[in-house]
């Protein structure tokens, strides 16, 4: 039951890492074309 | 005597009462021992999965942070950009500038319909994905069209410049051409001490035209006025049928005819539109004269007689 427990803990962290990825990529994409903007 | 007492009758069946346990120990030994190994065994996946959780976790952290600092970065860079169009045209309206001002929540302001820190599931990838690029789209065109207005309106926008005398104690930047104006800002610009007031004509709803008003840097007892853009409607006085011109500038101009040495820095185009606009400004008063009229209609009928006699 520990394991169990542990193990969707991992899966729920994994998730949300997942997507802080998509969104750390689309603030970058947003960053650089305002910068573009600005040069 | 009892012979029963000195013979041993017994089987000894049981003659080592620990004989018969040592089975039983050797079992629950052996129990044990595997017990032990299937706890070590579960402990140490569990300890393996500890490690994992904490793994994650500290990546999660990491980008959480990261994410933090970008978007942080993009504000600065936003904010710095507003302030570079607020100062190179004043005279955009706000509701044209298409980026939101207020800072925005990470997944709002991503568009993510699904907040991180709610801890609701996502949706399907597919959904997602079209969303993605809908809105990536959309923020691209928004961020590439904040410029479009400023070029457009500059491009289209018929430009003049008038010099008007004004006291040097005046501070007020108003400049009476007939016309009706609001005035929506005011800046400090680098090469001049006087500041710079922005005015729309009120005159009729939706005109385009705006005027820029300024002391002179060379001469601090001229105003210059640049107007831009053309006048949707008529001019102030009733009798201007030229619903583009300028009237506002004709008034301006007579007062440098009266004594403004500046005029000779305007270009032979003004001066020729400075003699239309004097002419149009006598036939207007003119006209409005009734003995004028009769006068001329007389005159002209007197002259048709002697046409005819002769």
């Amino acid at each position: 039951e520990k394991r169990n427990m542990l193990q969707d803990e991992i899966n729920r962290v994994n998730s949300e890492n997942k997507k802080l990825t998509e969104m750390l990529a689309r603030v970058c994409e947003k960053y650089y074309a305002l910068n573009n903007l600005m040069e | 005597m009892d012979g029963s007492s000195f013979l041993d009758i017994s089987l000894d069946l049981n003659t080592n009462p620990f004989s018969a346990k040592l089975p039983k120990k050797e079992v629950s030994v052996l129990a044990s021992t595997h017990l032990k190994r299937k706890w070590l065994e579960q402990d140490e996946s569990a300890s393996e999965l500890r490690e994992e959780l904490n793994r994650v976790n500290s990546e999660n952290k990491k980008l959480t942070e990261m994410l933090a600092r970008v978007c942080e970065s993009y504000n600065e860079l936003h904010n710095h950009l507003e302030k570079l169009q607020s100062r190179q045209s004043p005279e955009i309206e706000q509701t044209d500038i298409p980026i939101k001002k207020r800072k925005q929540d990470p997944d709002e302001f991503l568009g993510f319909p699904i907040g991180l820190s709610s801890g609701k599931t996502e949706n399907s990838s597919s959904n997602e994905d079209h969303h993605h690029h809908h809105q990536q789209h959309e923020q691209k065109n928004q961020l590439l069209s904040c410029k479009r207005p400023v070029t457009d309106s500059f491009n289209k926008a018929k430009v003049s410049t008038v010099y008007v005398p004004t006291e040097t104690s005046d501070t007020s930047l108003t400049v009476k051409d007939g016309f009706q104006w609001r005035k929506y800002g005011q800046k400090v610009t680098r090469d001049n001490p006087s500041p710079r007031a922005y005015f729309r004509c009120s005159f009729a709803p939706s005109c385009p035209v705006k005027k820029k008003v300024q002391r002179s840097a060379e001469d601090p007892s001229l105003l210059v006025a640049t107007y831009e853009g053309t006048h949707n409607h008529l001019g102030p006085n009733a009798s201007e049928g030229d619903a583009t011109s300028q009237g506002g500038s004709s008034t301006v101009t007579l007062d440098l005819v009266n004594g403004c040495h500046r005029l000779a820095l305007e270009k032979n185009e003004r001066d020729n539109t400075m003699q239309e606009v004097l002419i149009q400004q006598m036939a207007s008063s003119l006209t409005k004269d009734s003995k004028f009229t009769a006068a001329l209609a007389a005159a002209i009928s007197g002259r048709l007689m002697e046409q005819s006699r002769t």
